[in-house]
């Protein structure tokens, strides 16, 4: 079992190697790559040890290999189908964001309640109303979706998507989900990172 | 020094303890948060040793009480005003949420570079023209910001802030910020909770 925050850093690894290999470096030590990410040498050494062995002691680690490994444990050396449920104000915001695409997520599908969003064209998808989650997902073949619904609504919303195919879905309404087994649900909590602020600048009045 | 994982489940504790006082629970054990959270009790236990002595053995915690201590170790007994800087997507819709007003973190300030969005009114205030920034911050006596600018004017609008007497900053735009020693950034990558998805959806593929 690989440590969450071990998973959470993996972007990271994935976003430093993407823009060393796009300017030519071909070897990278850990040090260097700490340098860059502010994280300790032997927290990379210890975190990329879960997945087996790379880099040679003393010469680094070649950065393509590395990056072709880390895009692999990550599930980004494809392209994957993206299901969008709600777009209001953050669906519309997720909805136009470059750094899905960029990293092959696709917006596929949108859908909404709301009889006077349904129809809009929104990144060339037509919006498509929330009751036919069950018909249209699993002609698709899409495997993950983003729920930007309101909390009463994410429930059901869920159940839908989980029934059309979906196996992961990352969740902005303020509701934990109720999924099988098989289904992967990220909980974001957008206040988290306020409060969080919030704590130092509290910390640093003291 | 407190772990950061210790400080990302404040907020989680403070909206459970929240709930419970709101539904007139007197007492909770550490099991029964846990239970609530998903989170085990030794964790909660740990956590909370770091800032004092809660709760007695085997009759739990207080829940008032602890919520007045958490309330107060996060900053959020007294409200706080907040500037906004960038109302496109993503500000638009941190505009609109209503958690952060929930909790005491109230939008003071917007302000964009657009000239079509400077003076629209948004949640109550009216748009201000960035180059204001220096001006306008120190007299309102704000201290946190929320950055939702592109990248390559993150930095500009960081110097302006903190010029202004800001002393925390959420940075919404992908590049690391140069700021002085007393001021706290939270780097948002919105990209890694996606990713992380993606990573237990190829972990079941294999
Ligand atoms: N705005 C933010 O920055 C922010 C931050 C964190 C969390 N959230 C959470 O994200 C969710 C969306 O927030 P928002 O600000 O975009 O709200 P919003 O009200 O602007 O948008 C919600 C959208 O969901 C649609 N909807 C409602 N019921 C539906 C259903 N059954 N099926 C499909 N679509 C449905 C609505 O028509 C609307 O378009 C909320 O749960 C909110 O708490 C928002
Ligand atoms: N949209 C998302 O879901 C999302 C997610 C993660 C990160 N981000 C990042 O957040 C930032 C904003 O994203 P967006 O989708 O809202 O972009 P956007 O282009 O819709 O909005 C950017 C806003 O910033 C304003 N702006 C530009 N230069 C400015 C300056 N010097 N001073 C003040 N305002 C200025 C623009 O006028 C515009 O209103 C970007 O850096 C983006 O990479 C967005």
């Amino acid at each position: 079992q690989i440590p969450r925050p071990t998973i959470e850093r993996l972007p990271l690894y994935l976003r430093c190697l993407t823009r060393l290999a796009n300017s030519g470096v071909e070897v990278v030590s850990s040090e260097e790559l700490g340098n860059l990410l502010a994280i300790t040498s032997v927290q990379i050494r210890k975190d990329l040890a879960y997945f087996g062995e790379f880099g040679r002691r003393g010469v680094g680690y070649d950065v393509p290999a590395l990056l072709a490994q880390v895009s692999q444990i990550l599930g980004v050396n494809r392209s994957r189908k993206l299901v969008l449920v709600g777009v209001g104000h953050l669906g519309q915001a997720l909805a136009n964001y470059d750094g899905f695409r960029e990293h092959g997520f696709n917006i596929s599908a949108i859908f909404d309640a709301d009889p006077s969003k349904i129809g809009l064209t929104i990144v060339g998808q037509r919006v498509l109303p929330a009751h036919r989650i069950g018909e249209i997902v699993p002609q698709m073949g899409a495997e993950m979706a983003i729920i930007a619904v309101p909390a009463h609504a994410a429930q059901k919303v869920t159940d839908a998507l989980v029934q059309g195919g979906i196996k992961a879905i990352w969740n902005f309404a303020p509701v934990r989900l109720i999924v099988p087994d098989h289904v992967e649900v990220r909980q974001e909590n957008m206040i988290v990172g306020m409060l969080a602020l919030s704590y130092y600048l509290a910390q640093r009045e003291r």
